[in-house]
C-alpha cells in the first residue's frame, strides 16, 4: 500500500457496453469533495466489470487526479475517458473510505 | 458547539 492512499484500489473497466453506467455525486466545493459512486446500472460497463461498488470514492481517472475538480469538471473527465477511442478501458483509482 | 459545514450538496450525474 502507498503512503498517501493506503486503501486505494486500481480498477480497470473494459468498455464492454455502450455506456459506463455509473452515477456520481460530489466534487470540489461541495459536501462531498471527491466524486462518490451512488449508482451502478445493470448492463453498463462498470457493472460488467464487477469491481466498482456503490459508495466508493473516485480518486483518479486514467491517472488524472480528481482532487480540486468541481462536479461538472470531474464528470466531463470521466465521460471523455469513456468516449475516447484511444483506449478500450478506463482505469479508476478508488477508495472505500471517505 | 461545533459549527456545521455550510458547503452545498452536489448534483448527481449519470455517466
Amino acid at each position: 500500500p502507498g503512503l498517501l492512499e493506503p486503501t486505494s484500489t486500481l480498477v480497470r473497466v473494459a468498455k464492454s457496453a455502450s455506456t459506463l453506467g455509473i452515477a456520481i455525486e460530489g466534487g470540489a466545493n461541495t459536501r462531498q469533495p471527491l466524486p462518490r459512486i451512488v449508482t451502478i446500472q445493470r448492463g453498463g460497463s462498470a457493472h460488467n466489470c464487477g469491481q466498482l461498488k456503490v459508495g466508493q470514492i473516485i480518486l483518479e481517472v486514467n491517472g488524472v487526479s480528481l482532487r480540486g475538480r468541481e462536479h461538472r469538471d470531474a464528470a466531463r473527465l470521466i465521460a471523455e475517458a469513456f468516449k475516447t477511442k484511444e483506449r478500450d478501458h478506463v482505469d479508476f483509482l478508488v477508495t472505500d473510505f471517505n | 458547539r461545533e459549527k456545521r459545514l455550510t458547503l452545498p450538496p452536489s448534483e448527481i450525474t449519470l455517466l
